[in-house]
């Protein structure tokens, strides 16, 4: 299953 | 978030406001590279581009409008602003952007995560942050004389890197599936850049002598 690609860091 | 994270970001926020005091308070910018300043607008508005499309927390927000409003600011302040752009040491900054720019952004589309607009500005701005503080390092060997202001400044820039690879460490083993090999490379590339630097303002901190890198 692919990963959300979450850009949570700055 | 970790105390990593929040620890680097603070220490981020914190190398912003020394180099605007220095700006905005001693109206100088002597020693500062307007090249890096530049690469640092670049990166921050090439990155952000989610700020209007995904929301993720009001902190998170905030530091994105911070870091874009700040580094625009400080490129405007050494540009235009008729006091402060006399400090400008031009002569000596003399690094060109596009030795920098034209091989993030080739290395950008050639290996990303996933070959959209907003996924390859992003990994550029990561490639890119990584080799933006050069200009700054050279110039700081040019410069015979590092106020302590421009030396603290980039040390924090320092600090702020190293934490975040704590913080990648701590989320390594902490989150399952934590795993971000362009984000992680491209942050120790950033981060090995300040060892000569850092080397040299522990030495002058420890002998109290004024900082001075050799030629």
């Amino acid at each position: 299953l692919e990963q959300p690609h979450m850009h949570d860091e700055l | 978030m970790n105390i990593f994270r929040f620890a680097g970001d603070m220490t981020h926020l914190a190398s912003v406001l020394v180099l605007l005091l220095k700006i905005h308070t001693i109206k100088s910018c002597a020693g500062i590279s307007l090249k890096t300043q530049e690469l640092y607008a670049l990166v921050f508005a090439t990155r952000y581009l989610d700020l209007f499309t995904d929301y993720i927390s009001l902190y998170n927000t905030l530091m994105k409008l911070i870091f874009l409003g700040s580094s625009f600011s400080i490129v405007w302040y050494i540009r235009y602003h008729k006091i402060v752009r006399r400090s400008y040491d031009k002569d000596q900054d003399t690094f060109r952007h596009y030795f920098l720019v034209l091989p993030c952004l080739l290395l950008a589309l050639l290996i990303n995560e996933k070959f959209t607009f907003r996924e390859v500005m992003w990994t550029f701005s990561l490639y890119l942050e990584a080799v933006a503080i050069l200009p700054q390092l050279v110039l700081l060997q040019r410069t015979r004389n590092i106020d302590n202001l421009t030396g603290q400044y980039v040390f924090l820039l320092g600090a702020y890197r190293a934490l975040y690879i704590l913080n990648w460490i701590y989320r390594y083993f902490t989150e399952p599936h934590y795993v971000h090999w362009i984000t992680w490379i491209s942050g120790l590339v950033q981060t090995l850049l300040y060892a000569d630097f850092f080397y040299y303002y522990f030495q002058s901190w420890k002998n109290n002598v004024k900082l001075e890198l050799p030629a």
